[in-house]
């Protein structure tokens, strides 16, 4: 049975999509059958892989969410041969207000995941910079949450409430949902405030953060703009590397539950 | 009778905080009456300016908006004579669900700041990273839009539809809303990335791209963790220079409307 991880953090910009979408790359590249969801109204991790989400092409996660449409049905092939993705497009933008006065609003997500836990291995979700209706979804769904966490002063500041929301979530809707870890990502040694963020919370956290730390990385900037994950534009980048390294860390972590 | 500038992009991570906080501080420095308003449940803005919205110590802009409290009474001072800071809390993330049963949901806030644009010569507005109820209400409530955009392929993808939400809310809610223009945030001139995005976004948006583009500089990630503007924090720093080029540029553009 898959296990399904949601890739959140209310902060903006700080490297959900790029996990969500080169970790999902990196598992897929070891032959784990994986399906990327993009919950984001942005559809970055659709356009991170590739797919544009036109409506005309077929259903999206808009469709599945609100409209109960089969999540079988909005499934895209990507240039891997073991990564699916149920893709995202602005249409998303307006589930968060419409998914507020339908019954049982915060499992639409689960409800569709039973059906497709079979089929694969890992299932990742990439959340959109809040903590609405979709983000309750994707916890609500989730087996464990993965915390990106950019090594910056306003990151840092956030990470306490999201925890705390994780907490409220697992006793109000899903006692199962574990905290993954925390993913140190944008890390640049050769400043101080990297350095000073890192150590803080290394020293809160303790093994809940990934021994792995995601460097800045110019390649990892440039691969959406090619559609393809660092994985694929730059195997032998550090970016490329990290995220390998984030795939086995999460292998062996799931392993030992 | 003051200006009201929402500084807004759904897209995470883009530098909103940083402009508005900087923005604000660049104007109260100018002797120019100022008040920023935290619309963002992170409370990044207040804390940049040195503030923590305790409850305890006053009403937020949650009470403001969803229980009707006067916005003279969360006014509080910062450590620049001219600027204050309608602050922001965790609280605020309820809002988002909160107003939707409201109603006139969206013109709350701009009834609010009615009473508040004779006090002051310019009102900046901090915008969650979404286009839900928050940054509705900061849209209908301002004169114009100031647009960060980092320099990134995930950035640029997300602006065209942003500026179709501006269009959207001009017609449905708030005729005179005007696009104050796209401020280019953590330029890094030695990538190839960086001068790409710039160019594409000068070529396609002409003069309604602001002539300051704002340098990625560490010394502007520090301030906060210092609570304080980086025009405090390190007034000869390239960054500190680049947010006083901004707030000439909007005294000027305002001058010629
Ligand atoms: N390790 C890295 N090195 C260099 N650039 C990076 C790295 N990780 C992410 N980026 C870039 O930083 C920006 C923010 O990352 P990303 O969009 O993945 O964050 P996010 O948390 O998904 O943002 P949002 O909150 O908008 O969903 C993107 O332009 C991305 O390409
Ligand atoms: N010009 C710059 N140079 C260096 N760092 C910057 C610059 N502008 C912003 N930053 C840093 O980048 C991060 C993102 O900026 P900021 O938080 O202002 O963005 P935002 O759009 O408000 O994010 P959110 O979407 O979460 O509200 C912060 O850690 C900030 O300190
Ligand atoms: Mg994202
Ligand atoms: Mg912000």
């Amino acid at each position: 049975m898959g296990v399904v991880t949601a890739i959140a953090n209310q902060k903006g910009g700080v490297g959900k999509t790029t996990t969500a979408v080169n970790l999902a790359a990196a598992l897929a590249l070891q032959a784990k059958r994986t399906l990327l969801i993009d919950l984001d109204s942005q559809g970055s991790a659709s356009s991170g892989v590739g797919v544009t989400a036109d409506s005309s092409r077929g259903p999206t996660i808009y469709e599945v969410l609100v409209n109960g449409v089969a999540a079988a049905e909005g499934l895209r092939h990507t240039d891997l041969s073991e990564l699916d993705i149920l893709p995202a497009n602005r249409d998303l933008a307006g589930a968060e207000v419409e998914l507020v006065n339908i019954e049982d609003r915060e499992i639409q997500l689960k409800r569709q995941l039973e059906a497709l836990r079979a089929s694969y291995q890992f299932i990742i979700i990439d959340c959109p910079p809040s903590l609405g209706m979709l983000t309750l979804n994707a916890l609500c769904a989730a087996d464990s949450v993965l915390v990106p966490l950019q090594t910056e002063f306003y990151a840092l500041e956030g990470l306490t409430g999201l925890l705390d929301t994780v907490e409220r979530i697992r006793a109000a809707y899903n006692e199962d949902l574990l905290l993954e870890g925390i993913l140190l990502t944008m890390f640049d040694g050769r400043l101080s405030l990297s350095q000073q963020v890192a150590r803080e919370v290394k020293t809160h956290f303790g093994d809940k953060v990934f021994r792995t730390v995601v460097p800045r990385n110019v390649r990892i900037s440039e691969s959406p703009s090619h559609g393809v994950p660092v994985l694929l534009y730059d195997p032998a980048s550090r970016g490329a590397q990290a995220y390998r390294d984030v795939a086995n860390e999460l292998i062996e972590r799931v392993g030992k539950r």
